[in-house]
């Protein structure tokens, strides 16, 4: 299976 | 003070289509330059990014920046009983009152309806959203907007969309782009060919490829954002398999509407 990332954390981390 | 004008609904009402079924709240903010947008479906999944520059305005009077965030939902509702010719006029004085006028007048009868919204909290938007450098993208795909949503909607009636998890992998080489989902009995494959500048096609499907690309999204996501279709009759698809996938849609040379979502990975 595959899993979804966060948008909200990877922009975040950016 | 904020007074804007636009002498047709049809803009904000396609603006609305575009993004309240998967955004319920967003956060506005009007400065000197114009609107920018911003919302982030309930689960974090999906962000959207509008702005609509001053000049997609008649009137555009907006003397201090101005934030405020926004239930779309309410504000939909207020649209779909607009009509397409209606003026619209937006109104917000910073007199605390935390709320945004909209009025719609109506040209041949002059019926008038003003709608007061309450600001509401936004769910972690705005965002510092950086320009990735093009260099970063594997791919970028440009199609027709009405084809890309045609493509979403053949692959969702396929893909056993009742399930949560519907997945589809986009590829991408440097002669076409498919559209692979599996359902419950099978899979389907959609091949979208890069169209020859002979056959000038009203809307090409151009395709720039740095390397080969296969990446894949969670098709409710897709099925959503290609509802940007209401806003412009392109639509491009950029992919990195390290950076959010953009699906842009250009307004007439006063905005865009784009839509970010991480491709999935392998658990």
């Amino acid at each position: 299976g595959t899993k979804q990332g966060n948008i909200m954390s990877f922009f975040k981390k950016m | 003070i904020l007074e804007l004008r636009l002498v047709q609904a049809t803009l904000f009402k396609n603006v609305l289509e575009a993004i309240s079924d998967l955004f319920s709240k967003a956060n506005f903010d009007f400065s000197g330059t114009g609107l920018e947008l911003q919302a982030m479906d309930t689960s974090h999944v999906a962000l959207v990014a509008l702005l609509l520059r001053a000049e997609a305005f008649n009137h555009y009077l907006c003397d201090r920046d101005l934030s405020m965030g926004l239930n779309l939902a309410d504000m939909a509702k207020a649209f779909r009983c607009a009509n397409n010719d209606d003026i619209i006029t937006i109104k917000a004085e910073e007199d605390w009152s935390d709320t945004v006028t909209f009025t719609f007048e109506s040209p041949e009868d002059g019926e008038i309806s003003i709608f007061d919204f309450d600001f509401v909290g936004t769910n972690g938007v705005p965002l510092e959203i950086p320009e990735f450098p093009e260099s970063e993208y594997q791919a970028k795909v440009r199609m027709p907007s009405a084809k890309f949503m045609r493509i979403c909607k053949k692959l969702s009636s396929f893909g056993d969309s009742g399930d949560r998890d519907t997945v589809v992998i986009i590829s991408v080489d440097k002669e076409c782009v498919n559209f692979f989902t599996r359902g419950k009995t099978g899979t389907s494959t959609i091949v979208c060919r890069q169209t020859q500048t002979v056959d000038k096609p009203k809307e090409p499907t151009l395709i720039e490829m740095k390397e080969q690309v296969s990446l894949a999204f969670d098709l409710r996501y897709m099925n959503s954002f290609s509802k940007g279709s209401t806003l412009s009759d392109q639509v491009t698809i950029s992919l990195s398999s390290n950076l959010p996938a953009v699906f842009e849609y250009k307004i007439a040379e006063t905005g865009y509407i784009r839509y970010y979502m991480l491709p999935r990975i392998e658990e």
